[in-house]
């Protein structure tokens, strides 16, 4: 599998439509304190089947959506497109949530449940809980975490 | 399932030796399956010995240690199964000038030798100047994040600036 | 003892609020007691708003601001009650470079209206350069530390360089 | 209250004897990775009264002892002296420990418990557990923590 584009519109601070070419090798993402940097990871797991708001740091999933600003009023959508090829064949993933309903898959333009995202991502070793998603201050999680917690790591690999 | 879990223990406990002498430069380290015979059952525990220092508990290991003891365990495990995407939030914190060229020697070669792609948030400039692009997130307006792609000789002074 | 932790209450928030908006250069932020009206009893809330950003829940701020909140929290708290020594160990490693450039000078006016003594582990170049002196710490011999009084030009590479 | 001088001798990756002052102002502390830095601030803690192995990253207390290198055996015994002035009179706090025997401190050479010695920092609003102290990766504790906890910072100060 090849993730090629990530687009985000409404979730957290990006709230006007925009769009992340993910490339071979290397890609920096730089940016001040509090710009959304760490967001954008999260986009990413969140469109991979991400189940858990607090991963997210959020109480609940509707903290994905944007809440406003001083100068803007808040959202009541979010939705995250990526693209990706696996196969030969180009695939698109889309979430979408709505606050106060929940959210919804839709997989080359067809509703999905989220069980079908998340096994298009674990058949390819990747995912919302893949050990390569490494979160800001995470790190040492793997250091700390107990050997019996480990061993998932490698269930993955195998 | 066993076999198939000892065949990947075996695998990425050789990645993780090899990748952890390269980080550190020296030292040793090994992987173990413990608490159990079973090896479906079994608790996976590192073992990591920097240069010239016993070998000891993994909390002792300082926070910089702990940053490439644990860089070294996921590119093994994604050499073993090679995974499309890596994303690093600031995993270069830690590190000091020396280990953070080290750690971007390792990308380059990681970047090489997989079809892996990167995406490495960062604020230190030393790993700025070792990406291969650069996209700046910015907030010109407070609060609303933008995408832009960066002439990498721009670099993140000049997000700042913009604030 | 209700009385006092009143009287601190307002004393810290007070200063925190002071504090934040000279961190964020901007923005608002203040404490609250929750939970319950014996403030004995009650929860100490924080409530933060960096400029242009809407009052949302703590865990939603960066890391870097999550950093400057906390500073501005520990610095409240011991502006209330002067504290002889404070030891902060690598807390601007998430801070980008304005924010580091901000928080040495919030160090910088501590050190001149406190008599609190700072022992500041850094390994960023521009925190360093404001110290008034430096020590270095050294493992010349693997596994065994050394302290040795820094010449301020000389700083981390030179270390580093000696290992 | 006014901190002076740290002696440390045998305590973790600090086998030989060395001295730290303490001055006014801003006094920074460099180095590459696992030099000693934050052993350095643990020592501070663990004089002052801490009781806690694993908040010194410990498994038990012995682990601050020096448990030596690939080129030197382990030592046996650890300790630090804090020198400190309070209303115009210089003291020094002894905490030695002997591995398998336990730790016992001393106040200007005289045998005391832990408990005088926590007490001697706490009238001067510092401690072990000074929200002062920060530790490496905790400057997001007090965010994370919940508000009841946080109480605590306002008792200590209060
Ligand atoms: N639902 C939301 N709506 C609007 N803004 C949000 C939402 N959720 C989070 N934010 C904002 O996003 C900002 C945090 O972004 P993020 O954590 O990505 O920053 P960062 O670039 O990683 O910064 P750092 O370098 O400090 O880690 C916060 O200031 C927060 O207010
Ligand atoms: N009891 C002990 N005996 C000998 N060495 C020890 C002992 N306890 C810890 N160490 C060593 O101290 C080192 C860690 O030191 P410390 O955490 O102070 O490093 P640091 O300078 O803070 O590094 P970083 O910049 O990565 O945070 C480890 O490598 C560990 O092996
Ligand atoms: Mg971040
Ligand atoms: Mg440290």
């Amino acid at each position: 599998m090849e993730f090629q584009r990530l687009r985000l519109a409404g979730f957290k601070s990006f709230v006007e439509a925009c769009e992340l070419r993910i490339e071979p090798g290397l890609t920096g993402v730089v940016g001040p304190n509090g710009c959304g940097k760490s967001n954008l990871l999260e986009a990413i797991r969140w469109v991979m089947g991400e189940g858990s708001a607090k991963s997210l740091r959020g109480g609940g999933m509707d903290d994905v959506i944007f809440a406003g600003t001083g100068a803007r009023p808040g959202r009541d959508f979010a939705e995250v497109l990526l693209t990706v090829e696996d196969n030969g064949q180009t695939h698109e993933v889309v979430r979408r949530i709505e606050r106060g309903l929940g959210s919804a898959y839709r997989l080359d333009g067809r509703d999905v449940r989220a069980r079908d995202v998340q096994l298009l991502f674990a058949d390819a070793a990747t995912g919302a809980h893949s050990p390569a998603l490494v979160s800001q201050g995470r790190i040492g999680a793997i250091i700390a975490a107990k050997p019996a917690e480990r061993r998932i790591l490698l269930e993955e690999a195998a | 399932g066993r076999v198939r879990l000892v065949a990947a223990f075996e695998a990425v406990d050789g990645h993780f030796r090899t990748l952890f002498g390269t980080l550190f430069a020296g030292g040793a380290a090994h992987l173990a399956l413990i608490e159990s015979d079973d090896p479906l059952e079994a608790g996976l525990e590192i073992m990591a010995q920097p240069p010239g220092k016993k070998l000891q508990s993994l909390t002792l290991l300082s926070g910089g240690e702990q940053a490439l003891t644990a860089t070294a365990l996921i590119f093994a495990l994604f050499l073993t199964t090679p995974s499309p995407l890596c994303v690093l939030d600031e995993v270069d914190a830690p590190l000091d000038d020396a280990n953070v060229e080290r750690f971007c020697d390792l990308l380059d070669r990681m970047a090489e030798t997989t079809a892996t792609r990167f995406l490495i948030v960062t604020h230190n400039a030393v790993t700025m100047s070792r990406m291969h692009r650069l996209y700046g997130v910015t907030m010109a307006e407070p609060g609303v994040s933008q995408l832009v792609s960066v002439d990498l000789r721009a670099a993140e002074h000049l997000l700042a600036a913009a604030e």
